[in-house]
Protein backbone atom coordinates (compact mmCIF):
# COMPACT_ATOMS: atom_id res chain seq x y z
CA UNK A 1 0.00 0.00 0.00
CA UNK A 2 2.78 2.27 0.72
CA UNK A 3 4.29 4.17 -2.59
CA UNK A 4 5.94 2.00 -5.52
CA UNK A 5 9.55 1.32 -5.02
CA UNK A 6 11.97 4.70 -5.54
CA UNK A 7 14.01 4.00 -8.35
CA UNK A 8 17.66 3.64 -7.08
CA UNK A 9 19.51 6.91 -6.44
CA UNK A 10 21.57 6.39 -9.95
CA UNK A 11 18.61 5.91 -11.62
CA UNK A 12 17.92 9.37 -13.68
CA UNK A 13 14.04 10.86 -13.70
CA UNK A 14 13.08 11.30 -17.12
CA UNK A 15 10.17 12.88 -18.43
CA UNK A 16 8.08 11.93 -20.97
CA UNK A 17 8.25 14.13 -24.01
CA UNK A 18 4.55 15.44 -25.28
CA UNK A 19 5.34 12.75 -28.49
CA UNK A 20 5.98 9.96 -26.28
CA UNK A 21 3.58 10.93 -24.34
CA UNK A 22 0.78 10.64 -26.66
CA UNK A 23 2.68 6.90 -28.13
CA UNK A 24 2.06 5.62 -24.27
CA UNK A 25 -1.29 6.83 -24.13
CA UNK A 26 -1.92 5.32 -27.56
CA UNK A 27 -0.98 1.91 -26.30
CA UNK A 28 -2.95 1.98 -23.37
CA UNK A 29 -5.84 2.83 -25.19
CA UNK A 30 -4.81 0.30 -27.86
CA UNK A 31 -4.51 -2.35 -24.49
CA UNK A 32 -8.14 -1.03 -23.55
CA UNK A 33 -9.32 -1.64 -26.96
CA UNK A 34 -10.00 1.50 -28.60
CA UNK A 35 -8.76 2.49 -31.88
CA UNK A 36 -8.07 5.89 -30.45
CA UNK A 37 -9.33 8.89 -28.08
CA UNK A 38 -13.17 9.07 -28.00
CA UNK A 39 -14.58 12.30 -28.23
CA UNK A 40 -17.98 12.43 -26.96
CA UNK A 41 -19.89 15.79 -27.87
CA UNK A 42 -19.92 17.43 -24.75
CA UNK A 43 -23.62 17.33 -23.51
CA UNK A 44 -25.49 21.02 -23.80
CA UNK A 45 -26.01 23.02 -20.75
CA UNK A 46 -29.62 21.76 -20.40
CA UNK A 47 -28.63 18.18 -21.09
CA UNK A 48 -26.50 17.64 -17.29
CA UNK A 49 -29.71 16.25 -16.17
CA UNK A 50 -28.88 12.62 -15.88
CA UNK A 51 -29.77 10.48 -18.86
CA UNK A 52 -31.44 6.76 -18.88
CA UNK A 53 -28.77 4.98 -20.47
CA UNK A 54 -25.97 6.14 -18.39
CA UNK A 55 -28.11 5.36 -15.45
CA UNK A 56 -28.85 2.53 -16.54
CA UNK A 57 -25.09 1.73 -17.62
CA UNK A 58 -23.70 2.86 -14.20
CA UNK A 59 -25.74 -0.07 -12.37
CA UNK A 60 -24.84 -2.61 -15.23
CA UNK A 61 -20.81 -1.29 -13.88
CA UNK A 62 -21.31 -1.63 -10.33
CA UNK A 63 -23.03 -4.96 -10.80
CA UNK A 64 -19.71 -6.55 -12.89
CA UNK A 65 -17.09 -4.39 -10.76
CA UNK A 66 -18.69 -5.60 -8.03
CA UNK A 67 -18.56 -9.07 -8.93
CA UNK A 68 -14.98 -8.88 -9.51
CA UNK A 69 -13.92 -9.52 -6.09
CA UNK A 70 -15.94 -13.11 -6.52
CA UNK A 71 -13.98 -13.55 -9.64
CA UNK A 72 -16.27 -13.67 -11.83
CA UNK A 73 -18.96 -16.51 -11.10
CA UNK A 74 -21.41 -14.31 -10.83
CA UNK A 75 -20.46 -11.76 -12.91
CA UNK A 76 -20.79 -14.53 -15.91
CA UNK A 77 -24.13 -15.31 -14.92
CA UNK A 78 -25.18 -11.96 -14.00
CA UNK A 79 -23.88 -10.39 -17.44
CA UNK A 80 -24.17 -13.49 -19.72
CA UNK A 81 -20.74 -13.65 -21.03
CA UNK A 82 -20.47 -9.86 -22.22
CA UNK A 83 -17.16 -8.73 -23.26
CA UNK A 84 -18.65 -5.54 -24.22
CA UNK A 85 -22.52 -3.85 -23.38
CA UNK A 86 -23.15 -0.65 -25.66
CA UNK A 87 -25.75 1.73 -25.29
CA UNK A 88 -27.58 3.58 -27.93
CA UNK A 89 -28.91 6.99 -27.14
CA UNK A 90 -28.54 8.16 -30.97
CA UNK A 91 -32.37 7.92 -32.06
CA UNK A 92 -34.39 9.29 -34.52
CA UNK A 93 -38.18 9.05 -33.33
CA UNK A 94 -41.60 8.97 -35.82
CA UNK A 95 -44.91 9.08 -34.83
CA UNK A 96 -47.57 7.57 -37.25
CA UNK A 97 -51.22 7.87 -36.06
CA UNK A 98 -53.21 8.16 -39.03
CA UNK A 99 -56.94 8.05 -39.08
CA UNK A 100 -59.10 6.04 -36.95
CA UNK A 101 -59.06 2.70 -38.58
CA UNK A 102 -55.47 3.00 -39.33
CA UNK A 103 -52.98 0.97 -37.00
CA UNK A 104 -50.76 3.35 -34.96
CA UNK A 105 -46.99 2.90 -34.54
CA UNK A 106 -44.43 4.49 -32.87
CA UNK A 107 -40.55 3.53 -34.59
CA UNK A 108 -36.86 4.23 -33.69
CA UNK A 109 -33.74 4.41 -35.50
CA UNK A 110 -30.45 4.14 -34.17
CA UNK A 111 -27.24 4.84 -35.80
CA UNK A 112 -25.18 1.33 -35.35
CA UNK A 113 -22.06 2.72 -37.21
CA UNK A 114 -20.35 2.99 -33.77
CA UNK A 115 -20.88 -1.12 -33.34
CA UNK A 116 -17.31 -2.48 -32.93
CA UNK A 117 -16.04 -4.96 -35.43
CA UNK A 118 -15.45 -8.46 -34.13
CA UNK A 119 -17.83 -8.88 -31.82
CA UNK A 120 -20.80 -11.42 -31.93
CA UNK A 121 -24.31 -9.64 -30.22
CA UNK A 122 -25.04 -12.50 -27.36
CA UNK A 123 -28.12 -10.07 -26.56
CA UNK A 124 -29.72 -7.26 -27.32
CA UNK A 125 -33.12 -5.46 -25.45
CA UNK A 126 -35.07 -2.05 -26.27
CA UNK A 127 -36.21 -0.12 -22.97
CA UNK A 128 -38.67 2.21 -23.12
CA UNK A 129 -40.80 3.37 -20.30
CA UNK A 130 -44.35 2.92 -19.25
CA UNK A 131 -46.90 5.54 -17.04
CA UNK A 132 -50.45 4.27 -16.14
CA UNK A 133 -51.90 5.08 -18.52
CA UNK A 134 -54.60 7.98 -18.38
CA UNK A 135 -56.92 7.32 -20.93
CA UNK A 136 -59.71 4.82 -20.19
CA UNK A 137 -57.80 1.63 -21.59
CA UNK A 138 -58.74 -1.93 -21.86
CA UNK A 139 -57.20 -3.47 -18.95
CA UNK A 140 -54.48 -5.67 -21.26
CA UNK A 141 -52.66 -4.33 -23.68
CA UNK A 142 -50.03 -5.80 -26.00
CA UNK A 143 -46.84 -4.45 -26.81
CA UNK A 144 -45.38 -6.02 -30.27
CA UNK A 145 -42.26 -4.79 -31.60
CA UNK A 146 -41.03 -5.30 -35.07
CA UNK A 147 -37.57 -4.64 -37.00
CA UNK A 148 -38.12 -2.49 -39.74
CA UNK A 149 -36.10 -4.55 -42.80
CA UNK A 150 -37.00 -2.70 -46.04
CA UNK A 151 -39.06 0.05 -46.58
CA UNK A 152 -41.12 0.41 -49.74
CA UNK A 153 -42.27 3.37 -51.42
CA UNK A 154 -45.98 2.54 -52.26
CA UNK A 155 -46.68 0.05 -49.63
CA UNK A 156 -45.89 -0.38 -45.62
CA UNK A 157 -42.44 -1.39 -45.02
CA UNK A 158 -41.55 -5.11 -44.69
CA UNK A 159 -41.45 -5.86 -41.39
CA UNK A 160 -39.54 -8.74 -38.80
CA UNK A 161 -41.46 -9.70 -36.03
CA UNK A 162 -39.30 -9.45 -32.76
CA UNK A 163 -40.82 -9.30 -29.63
CA UNK A 164 -44.56 -9.28 -27.41
CA UNK A 165 -45.08 -8.12 -24.39
CA UNK A 166 -48.50 -8.34 -22.60
CA UNK A 167 -48.97 -5.77 -19.97
CA UNK A 168 -51.69 -4.07 -17.71
CA UNK A 169 -53.15 -0.14 -18.60
CA UNK A 170 -52.25 1.03 -15.13
CA UNK A 171 -48.60 -0.56 -14.86
CA UNK A 172 -45.48 1.61 -14.74
CA UNK A 173 -41.97 0.98 -15.06
CA UNK A 174 -39.38 0.20 -17.77
CA UNK A 175 -40.36 -2.07 -20.50
CA UNK A 176 -37.99 -4.50 -21.78
CA UNK A 177 -38.68 -5.94 -25.35
CA UNK A 178 -35.92 -8.88 -26.67
CA UNK A 179 -34.29 -7.35 -30.37
CA UNK A 180 -31.39 -9.83 -30.38
CA UNK A 181 -33.30 -11.48 -33.41
CA UNK A 182 -32.93 -8.34 -35.17
CA UNK A 183 -28.91 -8.10 -34.54
CA UNK A 184 -28.21 -10.60 -37.28
CA UNK A 185 -29.03 -7.80 -39.76
CA UNK A 186 -26.72 -5.15 -38.11
CA UNK A 187 -23.20 -7.06 -39.02
CA UNK A 188 -24.04 -7.47 -42.64
CA UNK A 189 -25.11 -3.91 -43.34
CA UNK A 190 -23.47 -1.82 -40.07
CA UNK A 191 -23.64 1.41 -41.43
CA UNK A 192 -27.64 1.01 -42.23
CA UNK A 193 -29.63 2.35 -39.04
CA UNK A 194 -31.68 0.06 -37.21
CA UNK A 195 -35.30 0.91 -37.10
CA UNK A 196 -37.30 -0.24 -35.00
CA UNK A 197 -41.60 -0.10 -35.11
CA UNK A 198 -43.79 -0.22 -31.65
CA UNK A 199 -47.80 -1.33 -31.64
CA UNK A 200 -50.16 -1.14 -29.20
CA UNK A 201 -53.44 -3.37 -29.65
CA UNK A 202 -56.09 -3.95 -26.65
CA UNK A 203 -57.54 -7.85 -25.82
CA UNK A 204 -60.09 -7.54 -28.22
CA UNK A 205 -57.60 -6.55 -31.47
CA UNK A 206 -58.45 -2.76 -31.50
CA UNK A 207 -54.50 -0.58 -32.72
CA UNK A 208 -54.16 2.21 -29.50
CA UNK A 209 -51.56 4.75 -30.01
CA UNK A 210 -48.88 4.34 -27.85
CA UNK A 211 -48.50 7.59 -26.44
CA UNK A 212 -52.05 7.38 -25.07
CA UNK A 213 -50.81 3.56 -23.67
CA UNK A 214 -48.76 5.52 -21.34
CA UNK A 215 -45.29 4.28 -22.90
CA UNK A 216 -42.88 7.42 -23.19
CA UNK A 217 -40.80 8.54 -25.99
CA UNK A 218 -38.01 11.22 -26.26
CA UNK A 219 -39.94 13.77 -25.25
CA UNK A 220 -39.80 12.06 -22.01
CA UNK A 221 -37.67 13.49 -18.94
CA UNK A 222 -34.26 12.66 -19.92
CA UNK A 223 -33.65 9.74 -17.47
CA UNK A 224 -37.02 8.46 -18.90
CA UNK A 225 -36.35 8.22 -22.69
CA UNK A 226 -36.01 4.97 -24.57
CA UNK A 227 -32.79 3.43 -25.66
CA UNK A 228 -31.33 0.18 -26.54
CA UNK A 229 -28.35 -2.09 -24.93
CA UNK A 230 -26.60 -4.21 -26.58
CA UNK A 231 -24.36 -7.29 -25.34
CA UNK A 232 -21.23 -8.33 -26.92
CA UNK A 233 -18.82 -11.27 -26.51
CA UNK A 234 -15.58 -10.91 -28.31
CA UNK A 235 -15.30 -13.00 -31.29
CA UNK A 236 -11.48 -12.73 -30.23
CA UNK A 237 -9.52 -11.63 -28.27
CA UNK A 238 -7.96 -8.67 -30.21
CA UNK A 239 -4.11 -8.88 -31.40
CA UNK A 240 -2.71 -5.57 -30.95
CA UNK A 241 -0.11 -4.81 -33.62
CA UNK A 242 3.22 -4.45 -32.41
CA UNK A 243 4.36 -1.00 -32.49
CA UNK B 1 51.93 -26.44 -0.82
CA UNK B 2 49.90 -25.49 1.71
CA UNK B 3 46.93 -26.67 2.12
CA UNK B 4 44.36 -24.43 1.67
CA UNK B 5 41.76 -24.13 4.98
CA UNK B 6 38.55 -25.50 4.42
CA UNK B 7 36.41 -22.28 4.31
CA UNK B 8 33.32 -23.57 6.47
CA UNK B 9 30.63 -23.35 4.54
CA UNK B 10 27.81 -21.64 6.97
CA UNK B 11 25.07 -23.94 8.26
CA UNK B 12 22.33 -24.26 5.79
CA UNK B 13 19.04 -24.74 7.83
CA UNK B 14 16.71 -26.69 5.77
CA UNK B 15 13.70 -25.62 7.51
CA UNK B 16 11.04 -23.50 5.27
CA UNK B 17 8.95 -21.20 7.12
CA UNK B 18 4.97 -22.30 7.70
CA UNK B 19 3.41 -22.23 4.30
CA UNK B 20 1.30 -19.29 4.39
CA UNK B 21 3.03 -17.43 7.14
CA UNK B 22 3.55 -14.33 5.17
CA UNK B 23 7.29 -12.42 5.85
CA UNK B 24 7.33 -11.24 8.98
CA UNK B 25 9.58 -8.05 10.54
CA UNK B 26 12.34 -10.27 11.74
CA UNK B 27 12.48 -12.80 8.62
CA UNK B 28 14.51 -12.32 6.22
CA UNK B 29 12.35 -11.25 3.44
CA UNK B 30 15.66 -9.23 1.85
CA UNK B 31 17.10 -12.19 -0.77
CA UNK B 32 20.82 -11.56 -1.69
CA UNK B 33 21.83 -8.06 -1.66
CA UNK B 34 19.17 -6.93 0.63
CA UNK B 35 16.58 -7.26 -2.42
CA UNK B 36 13.05 -7.75 -1.40
CA UNK B 37 11.73 -11.50 -2.14
CA UNK B 38 9.04 -11.86 -5.07
CA UNK B 39 5.75 -10.51 -4.00
CA UNK B 40 3.05 -7.96 -5.42
CA UNK B 41 3.03 -4.22 -4.76
CA UNK B 42 0.57 -1.86 -5.37
CA UNK B 43 0.42 0.05 -8.74
CA UNK B 44 -2.43 2.17 -9.70
CA UNK B 45 -3.48 3.38 -12.68
CA UNK B 46 -5.46 6.93 -12.73
CA UNK B 47 -7.38 7.75 -15.96
CA UNK B 48 -7.09 11.35 -13.87
CA UNK B 49 -3.60 11.75 -14.74
CA UNK B 50 -3.93 10.36 -17.98
CA UNK B 51 -6.52 13.04 -18.27
CA UNK B 52 -9.07 10.70 -19.63
CA UNK B 53 -12.10 11.75 -17.17
CA UNK B 54 -13.79 14.07 -19.96
CA UNK B 55 -15.29 10.38 -21.43
CA UNK B 56 -14.25 7.52 -19.17
CA UNK B 57 -17.31 7.62 -16.53
CA UNK B 58 -16.44 5.02 -14.33
CA UNK B 59 -13.99 4.17 -12.52
CA UNK B 60 -11.59 6.83 -12.51
CA UNK B 61 -8.70 4.59 -12.07
CA UNK B 62 -8.06 1.18 -10.94
CA UNK B 63 -5.31 -1.01 -8.48
CA UNK B 64 -3.09 -3.02 -11.70
CA UNK B 65 -0.84 -3.83 -8.88
CA UNK B 66 2.80 -5.67 -10.09
CA UNK B 67 5.09 -7.96 -9.06
CA UNK B 68 9.04 -7.50 -8.09
CA UNK B 69 11.39 -9.34 -6.05
CA UNK B 70 14.12 -11.67 -5.81
CA UNK B 71 13.33 -15.69 -6.99
CA UNK B 72 16.54 -16.98 -4.73
CA UNK B 73 16.85 -20.48 -3.65
CA UNK B 74 14.91 -21.93 -1.11
CA UNK B 75 11.71 -20.42 -3.18
CA UNK B 76 9.21 -20.55 -0.11
CA UNK B 77 6.09 -21.51 -0.18
CA UNK B 78 5.16 -17.76 0.01
CA UNK B 79 6.33 -16.86 -3.42
CA UNK B 80 4.28 -19.90 -5.36
CA UNK B 81 6.68 -21.24 -7.25
CA UNK B 82 6.13 -23.68 -9.76
CA UNK B 83 8.76 -26.80 -9.52
CA UNK B 84 10.29 -25.52 -12.58
CA UNK B 85 11.11 -22.20 -11.11
CA UNK B 86 12.63 -24.31 -8.10
CA UNK B 87 14.63 -26.34 -10.82
CA UNK B 88 15.96 -23.16 -12.32
CA UNK B 89 17.08 -21.59 -9.23
CA UNK B 90 18.87 -24.70 -8.15
CA UNK B 91 21.10 -24.89 -11.65
CA UNK B 92 21.19 -21.27 -10.99
CA UNK B 93 23.28 -21.53 -8.07
CA UNK B 94 25.72 -23.91 -9.51
CA UNK B 95 26.12 -22.33 -13.13
CA UNK B 96 25.04 -19.02 -12.30
CA UNK B 97 26.61 -17.30 -15.29
CA UNK B 98 24.85 -19.87 -17.48
CA UNK B 99 21.65 -19.84 -16.23
CA UNK B 100 19.51 -16.95 -14.97
CA UNK B 101 17.24 -16.57 -12.10
CA UNK B 102 13.51 -17.60 -12.06
CA UNK B 103 11.60 -14.56 -12.48
CA UNK B 104 8.98 -12.90 -10.07
CA UNK B 105 5.89 -12.70 -12.15
CA UNK B 106 1.79 -12.98 -12.05
CA UNK B 107 0.06 -16.09 -11.27
CA UNK B 108 -3.22 -15.02 -11.06
CA UNK B 109 -4.94 -12.06 -12.88
CA UNK B 110 -8.37 -10.60 -13.14
CA UNK B 111 -10.25 -8.82 -15.46
CA UNK B 112 -11.81 -4.86 -14.52
CA UNK B 113 -14.50 -2.60 -16.54
CA UNK B 114 -14.51 0.38 -18.13
CA UNK B 115 -17.56 2.50 -18.29
CA UNK B 116 -17.03 5.65 -20.96
CA UNK B 117 -18.56 7.22 -23.89
CA UNK B 118 -17.59 6.62 -27.29
CA UNK B 119 -17.38 9.79 -30.00
CA UNK B 120 -21.38 9.41 -30.28
CA UNK B 121 -22.08 9.49 -26.84
CA UNK B 122 -23.39 5.87 -26.60
CA UNK B 123 -22.55 4.43 -23.43
CA UNK B 124 -20.14 1.85 -23.49
CA UNK B 125 -19.19 -0.78 -20.59
CA UNK B 126 -15.98 -2.59 -21.54
CA UNK B 127 -14.48 -5.91 -19.43
CA UNK B 128 -10.90 -6.33 -19.79
CA UNK B 129 -9.74 -9.36 -19.04
CA UNK B 130 -6.19 -10.03 -17.36
CA UNK B 131 -5.58 -6.51 -16.14
CA UNK B 132 -5.13 -6.96 -12.43
CA UNK B 133 -2.51 -8.28 -10.56
CA UNK B 134 -4.21 -11.15 -8.21
CA UNK B 135 -1.30 -12.82 -7.31
CA UNK B 136 2.48 -13.01 -7.92
CA UNK B 137 4.82 -16.15 -7.76
CA UNK B 138 8.36 -17.10 -9.20
CA UNK B 139 8.36 -18.66 -12.80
Amino acid sequence: GGPGPRPPPGCPQRRLGPRERRDLQHEILAVLGLPGRPRPRAPPAGARLPASAPLFMLDLYHAMAGDDDEDGGSRERLLGRADLVMSFVNMVELDRALGPQEPHWKEFRFDLTQIPAGEAVTAAEFRIYKLPSTHPLNRTLHVSMFEVVRERANRESDLFFLDLQTLRAGDEGWLVLDVTAASDRWLLNRNKDLGLRLYVETEDGHSVDPGLAGLLGQRAPRSKQPFMVTFFRASSSPIRAPR
Amino acid sequence: AVRPLKRRLPKKTNELPQPNRLPGIFDDIHGSHGRHVCRRHELYVSFQDLGWLDWVIAPQGYSAYYCEGECSFPLDSCMNATNHAILQSLVHLMKPDAVPKACCAPTKLSATSVLYYDSSNNVILRKHRNMVVKACGCH
